[in-house]
């Protein structure tokens, strides 16, 4: 049995719209952590990683582990008939082969039940392991949307540069070419637009704009993004699910042929 | 000209 009740609904459909471009089906896990998933895009370039951990639900219940493969359009649909003040409650009990998404107005006038067929999905999960990142940028998450949008329309692919000076988002292509560079600002108003480098060593990496465009989808979730970079690592671009935990986009670099 | 690496190079199956 399992029924997991989450007040703030509106962070599931967000969840939901930022990894559905990326991925098509997906399973997402329950245990007693909480709610997760894991999933690569269809060419296995990119990859997200998704934790609502248990204590951000109101009401947590799984009494085993369980894998529920879910088609992610299907779900988005399923999830934008909720309210965005609506508490959303997944239920599924064992061995069932569907899902119950219900959804309750916050002055509990309205209660509506959609039930949704689960797939059996064959997939691969990664072992990530922990890494020491080269550099750590932290930036207003509408910032680094806004450098991905405007450099995809000059190039494909974008250079990420940290250097003591910033960091750099470079592009080119047939009409010219572009850079930005955002420098470390903590003397903000709001500690959301600051920008942060942390830096061990200075790193470079090439990465496909099309995938970095995808990630911002999820800019709705969180104010800062977090992009984590080795030089011999694929990117970690990092939003925050509120306080009950993230979205973390992985993507592999392109070198030089 | 780049080529695009794939996720799985860098980590493995569990």
């Amino acid at each position: 049995m399992l029924e997991l009740r989450l007040v703030q609904g509106s962070l599931l459909k967000k969840v939901l719209e930022a990894i559905k471009e990326l991925v098509t089906d997906a399973n997402f896990d329950c245990s007693a952590t909480g709610f997760s998933l894991q999933a690569m895009d269809s060419s296995h370039v990119a990859l997200v990683a998704l934790l609502l951990r248990s204590e951000g639900f109101e009401h947590y219940r799984c009494d085993r582990n369980l894998s529920m493969g879910m088609n992610l359009n299907n779900v988005s649909k399923m999830l934008r008939c909720a309210g965005n003040d609506d508490i959303i409650t997944l239920k599924a009990d064992d061995g069932s082969d569907t899902v119950t998404f219900m959804f309750e107005s916050p002055n509990q006038d309205k209660i509506a039940d959609f039930e949704m067929k689960l797939m059996d999905i064959d997939s691969e999960h990664l072992g990530i392991p922990e890494a020491e990142y080269h550099a750590i940028v932290k930036m207003p998450s509408a910032e680094f949307a806004r450098i991905c949008k405007d450099l995809s329309s000059i190039g494909d692919t974008v250079v990420i540069s940290v250097t003591k000076e910033g960091v750099k988002f470079s592009t080119r292509g047939d009409i010219g070419n572009a850079n930005i560079v955002c420098r470390q600002n903590t003397t903000v108003d709001k500690p959301e637009e600051a920008t942060i480098i942390e830096m061990q060593e200075p790193v470079s990496l090439t990465f496909a704009l099309r995938y970095m465009n995808s990630f911002t989808k999820a800019t709705p979730l969180s104010n800062t993004v977090t992009i984590s970079l080795s030089s011999e690592l694929p990117v970690v671009v990092e939003y925050k699910v509120a306080d009950m935990g993230y979205i973390r986009f992985y993507l592999a670099p392109k070198i030089e042929d | 000209t780049h080529v695009q690496l794939s996720i799985t190079e860098f980590y493995r199956s569990t």
